[in-house]
């Protein structure tokens, strides 16, 4: 069976909320080392992968592997339930129909339970090879978040530029054309605001930005964001979160002119 | 125009 107790609700709330609009029936995989979901959208350009470990969970309790198949418009109805300071509670047999949600105010002696029922869904698992990127870059994530948004306002899509000058978002559209550059930066007061630029080799790749603006619902998550480049290779967008779990996305690149 | 590429170009099903 499974029992794996968060401390705050809002963890998953945000996680959910993350990647709904992306993904909407997906596996959740539950076993000894902590609760993974991998997900493309129906599109297949994108592909969401979320780990959270064991250690984000206290206690955490997996016998052994459990698929929990779960449409997350139901989820985020039923975690809408909860509030965000309360400590969530997920629950399941080893075979099991529903995955079982309690809520418990650490405040009150209130206690709210929810049973979702499970379905069963044939997903395709995707092997995602150990890369060495050429660029990666950390940043703020509300940062990126600005970025892509704007951006969009001007086109459908973003080029990534990375140099040893810095890395630049540009783009062109109908009205005109707009760019960000963004060079390493570092704040010593406040870390979060740092940006890192890690260069190999000089990388460059157009993105869908309607595809980049949805990852960014992640940003609530984790002050900054990964971005991993690799000439014509997927984007790697990472949500660091605590005890090395993480929500990742990847983006196929455009191609051509 | 620009092509999108698939995801599944890249990573292989398991």
């Amino acid at each position: 069976m499974l029992e794996a107790r968060l401390e705050q609700a809002n963890l998953l709330k945000k996680v959910v909320d993350a990647i709904k609009d992306l993904v909407q029936d997906c596996n959740f995989d539950c076993n000894d080392s902590g609760i993974a979901l991998q997900a493309m959208d129906n599109s297949h350009v994108a592909l969401v992968s979320m780990m959270l470990k064991s250690e984000s969970f206290s206690p955490f309790r997996c016998d052994r592997n459990i698929a929990l198949g779960i449409n997350l418009t139901s989820l985020t109805k039923v975690l809408r339930c909860a509030a965000n300071e309360d400590i969530l509670t997920l629950k399941a047999e080893d075979a099991p129909d529903v995955v079982n949600l309690v809520f418990e105010s650490a405040e009150s002696d209130r206690l709210s339970e929810y049973d979702i029922k499970l379905m069963d869904i044939d997903q395709e698992h995707l092997g995602i090879p150990e890369t060495e990127y050429a660029a990666t870059i950390s940043m703020p994530s509300a940062e990126f978040q600005k970025i892509c948004r704007d951006l969009m306002a001007l086109s459908e899509s973003v080029s990534i530029e990375c140099t040893k000058e810095g890395v630049k978002f540009a783009c062109s559209g109908d009205i005109g054309s707009g760019s960000v550059t963004l060079r390493s930066h570092t704040n010593v007061e406040k870390p979060q605001l740092n940006v890192e630029i890690d260069l190999s080799e000089p990388v460059a790749l157009t993105f869908s930005l309607k595809y980049l603006v949805n990852f960014c619902k992640a940003s609530g998550l984790s002050e900054q964001v990964r971005l991993c480049l690799s000439n014509e290779v997927p984007l790697l967008v990472e949500y660091a979160l605590s005890n090395n779990s993480y929500l990742r996305f990847y983006l196929a690149p455009k191609i051509g002119d | 125009s620009t092509g999108q590429k698939s995801i599944l170009g890249f990573f292989s099903k398991k």
